[in-house]
């Protein structure tokens, strides 16, 4: 799960 | 991925494939807002510019590819398609995208995570989203009959709203440094937008009685 960061959220 | 937002996914995925399959079948988009397409597509473009720059993951660019297509076809659909065209009322779709888009240009501007052209983009995107339901919730004001599909189609997009906010609350608890203000507080606006329609497509459900908006 990549930390921090929201962007990878759609 | 947590399933909060797992499941929001699945909800945007499945609003936007009702409102495909009933465009596609039934040849007819009453009821629906080509403006709100219109700025789901621009929505899109610029938010999902990082399939270029950025790999996430083949979930990511996979759903990316899909919300990019949909707007477009559903927008392609409204405008060129030589049945369903004839059923888009332009007298009651008349919302000006001028005074949602320039606002949000503005406020991406000075409100941003960095002064970049991405990021400014990144912002102007989620401002947009957040208000790019407006013309189609006015849409639905002005139309005496709702049809079931049209009113799914938002009652599903404001179920993924509420899912994602339960998903930032989640991971707000779960993972460290996750802070996205702009995120969040665009998000939160968003889905209040949606607290009129809920209220309403509810009672109708309880009593069993078409959807209709109060004017």
């Amino acid at each position: 799960e990549e930390q921090g960061s929201g962007k990878d959220e759609l | 991925m947590n399933i909060f937002r797992l499941a929001g996914d699945m909800t945007h995925l499945a609003s936007v494939l009702v409102l495909l399959l009933k465009i596609h079948t039934i040849k007819s988009c009453a009821g629906v807002s080509l403006k709100t397409q219109e700025l789901y597509a621009i929505v899109f473009t610029t938010r999902y510019l990082d399939i270029f720059t950025d790999f996430i993951s083949l979930y990511n660019t996979f759903m990316k590819l899909i919300f990019l297509g949909s707007s477009y076809s559903i927008v392609w659909y409204i405008r060129r398609h030589k049945i369903v065209r004839r059923s888009y009322d332009k007298n009651q779709d008349t919302f000006r995208h001028v005074f949602l888009i320039l606002p949000c240009i503005v406020l991406a501007l000075l409100i941003n995570e960095k002064l970049t052209f991405k990021e400014v983009l990144w912002a102007f995107s989620l401002y947009l989203e957040a208000v790019a339901i407006l013309p189609q919730l006015v849409l639905l004001q002005r139309t005496k009959n709702i049809d079931n599909l049209t009113g799914q189609y938002v009652f599903l997009l404001g179920v993924y709203r509420a899912l994602y906010i339960v998903n930032w609350i989640y991971r707000y608890f779960t993972e460290t440094h996750f802070v996205h203000w702009i995120t969040w507080i665009s998000g939160l606006v968003q889905t209040l937008l949606y607290a009129d329609f809920f209220y309403y497509y509810f009672q109708s459900w309880k009593t069993n009685q078409k959807l209709q908006l109060p004017a």
